[in-house]
C-alpha cells in the first residue's frame, strides 16, 4: 500500500512535529531535519519514504515537505513549485498509464496536502487563500489549525467559524472526510471540528501515573492523544484509518481527471 | 509626562491585548478593535491617545499601531510607512525646535517601539531582520518574543538565544534596558531573559482562590503576571517603571540627534 502526503505551511507551525506524532517515527531529527531547518533560497520540494505498519498493513509512505514555503519578505508565486510538483506526478502517471497496465504501475501522484494554519486568532491570511484557491483542484487539501494548545477552547471554536465563514466565502473546495463505511463520526466531525486543530509533540510526559504525548507547560501539560485538548486523534483516524482509500480514489478520480482532461484537450 | 509608543508585529501576534494589559486599559475593545481587526490594504500606521495613571503620576501616552504589518502575500517594503512616520515626528520636533523654548513643545517623537515575533520556536524570520535593521537606529527596538505561553521554558530558553545570536550576527542594535539607580536586576535581565517572552490576557480567572489574569486552557491556566510563566511583569516594570525616562532620553540624545545630524548635512 503506498501514499504520498504532501505538507505545506510556513516555518515554525510544528509541521516536521506533526508528521513525526502522526506516524510514530522520527523521519524528522538532528541527522533529517524538518523542512524550516533546512536552508532555503526558494521554495523547494522535496521527498522522503518511510515505511509504516499500520493495523497488520505495511504502507510506502511519501512525505513531500516543501521548505522556504511563506517564509519570505515577498511570498508571490510561492506556491508555484508546489502546483509544478503536483502536475508532474499527474504527468508521469498519464505517461505510464499509456503504456502499461495501470494496476501494475506505481501511484506517486500527491493524494493529500495538510495545510498549516497559523493559530492567529483572527482568520486566514492572505497567503492561505491565495494557496488553498490555487490547489483546491489539484489536490485534496485538508487544512489545520497548527499548534491548536495556543488557542484556549472558545478561541479555537470562533477562530474554526471564521475559518470555515472565509473558506466558503472564497468558494474553496477542501476535503471534507465524507461518509465512509466504517465512520460513523464523519458528519458529526464535518459540522463541528472542521478544520482539525492538531497539537503534536515528540515528548511522552507522565502526567498522574500515565504515559502521554505532550507538551509540558509550568501550568500544565497540553496532551497530544487528548480529545479534549485536540483533534490529533480525530486527524490520525481519520487520514489513516478511515479516508486513506477515500483520498487515493479523490485523487484518481477527480483530480486526476480533471488533469487529463485539460492535458488532452490543449 | 508624555510618552509615544510604537506596535509592530504581524496579525494575530496578541499586540493588542498585551497593549491593554501593560496599561489595564481597554484601548482595543469591540468599538475600537486592534490593528488586525481593520481593513488595510496597504501598511497605515495610526495612533491612539490613553490618560494613564500610574504610581500618581498622569501620563498621556501614544499609542501608535501599524496595522497591516507583515500580512501580506508581498510585504516588500512594508517597512517604508513606519520609517515615513518616525522621521516625520523627528521633522516636526527640528521645525518646533527652531522656533519656540525647546521646554514648552510636546514631544511626539517615537520614544519606543515594541517589535513582536511570532513564537516559531526556529529563529527570526527574513521580515524580522529587516525591519530591525532598518529601525534600529531610527528608534529604541525592544523585540518581544509573542504568545510565549506557545513555548515550553526549554523551547524558550533556546529561542531566546538563537535569536540574540542572530540579533548579534546582524549587527543590530536594540534597546537593552541599561542599568538605572531604581533597578538592579538590569544586568541580570539583560544577560539572561532577552528578548523578554510576554503573555497577554483580557481576561481574569480565579485560580486556586486568587483572582489573576491569564489564559485558561483545559490543562492549567497560563498567568500573565507569574514569572514562572512569562516576562510579562519584567517588561511592565522596565517599560513604565524604570525605564521610560531613559527610553526619552535615548530617543531625544540618540535617535534624534542622528536624524538632525543627517538632515542638516543633506
Ligand atoms: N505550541 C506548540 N508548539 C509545537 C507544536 N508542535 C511543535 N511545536 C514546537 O514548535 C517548534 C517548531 O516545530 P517544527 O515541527 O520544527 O515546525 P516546522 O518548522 O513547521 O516543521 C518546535 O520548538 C516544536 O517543539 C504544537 O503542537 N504546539
Ligand atoms: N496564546 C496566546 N494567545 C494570545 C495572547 N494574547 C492574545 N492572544 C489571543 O490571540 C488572538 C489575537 O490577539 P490580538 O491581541 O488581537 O492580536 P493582534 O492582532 O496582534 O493585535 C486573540 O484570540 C487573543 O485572545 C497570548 O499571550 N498568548
Amino acid at each position: 500500500f503506498e501514499f504520498t502526503l504532501m505538507v505545506v505551511g510556513e516555518s515554525g507551525l510544528g509541521k516536521s512535529t506533526l508528521i513525526n506524532s502522526l506516524f510514530l517515527t522520527d523521519l524528522y531529527s538532528k541527522d533529517y531535519p524538518g523542512p524550516s531547518q533546512r536552508i532555503k533560497k526558494t521554495v523547494q520540494v522535496e521527498q522522503s519514504k518511510v515505511l509504516i505498519k499500520e493495523g497488520g498493513v505495511q504502507l510506502t509512505l511519501t512525505i513531500v515537505d516543501t521548505p522556504g514555503f511563506g517564509d519570505a519578505v515577498d511570498n508571490s508565486n510561492c506556491w508555484q513549485p508546489v502546483i509544478n510538483y503536483i502536475d508532474s506526478k499527474c504527468e508521469d502517471f498519464l505517461n505510464a498509464e499509456s503504456r502499461v497496465n495501470r494496476r501494475l504501475m506505481p501511484d506517486n501522484r500527491v493524494h493529500c496536502c495538510l495545510y498549516f494554519i497559523a493559530p492567529s486568532g483572527h482568520g486566514l491570511k492572505p497567503l492561505d487563500i491565495e494557496f488553498m484557491k490555487r490547489l483546491h483542484d489539484k489536490v485534496n487539501v485538508i487544512p489545520l489549525i497548527a499548534k491548536a494548545d495556543t488557542l484556549t477552547p472558545e478561541e479555537c471554536q470562533l477562530f474554526k467559524k471564521q475559518i470555515m465563514k472565509e473558506i466558503q466565502e472564497h468558494k474553496i473546495k477542501i476535503y471534507e472526510f465524507p461518509d465512509t463505511e466504517d465512520d460513523e463520526d464523519s458528519k458529526l466531525i464535518r459540522r463541528i471540528k472542521m478544520p482539525l486543530a492538531v497539537v503534536g509533540s515528540n515528548m511522552v510526559i507522565e502526567v498522574n501515573g500515565r504515559k502521554v504525548r505532550g507538551r509540558q507547560y509550568p501550568w500544565g501539560v497540553a496532551e497530544v492523544e487528548n480529545g479534549e485538548h485536540c483533534d490529533f486523534t480525530v486527524l490520525r483516524n481519520m487520514l489513516i484509518r478511515t479516508h486513506m482509500q477515500d483520498l487515493k480514489d479523490v485523487t484518481n478520480n477527480v483530480h486526476y481527471e480533471n488533469y487529463r482532461s485539460k492535458k488532452l484537450a490543449a
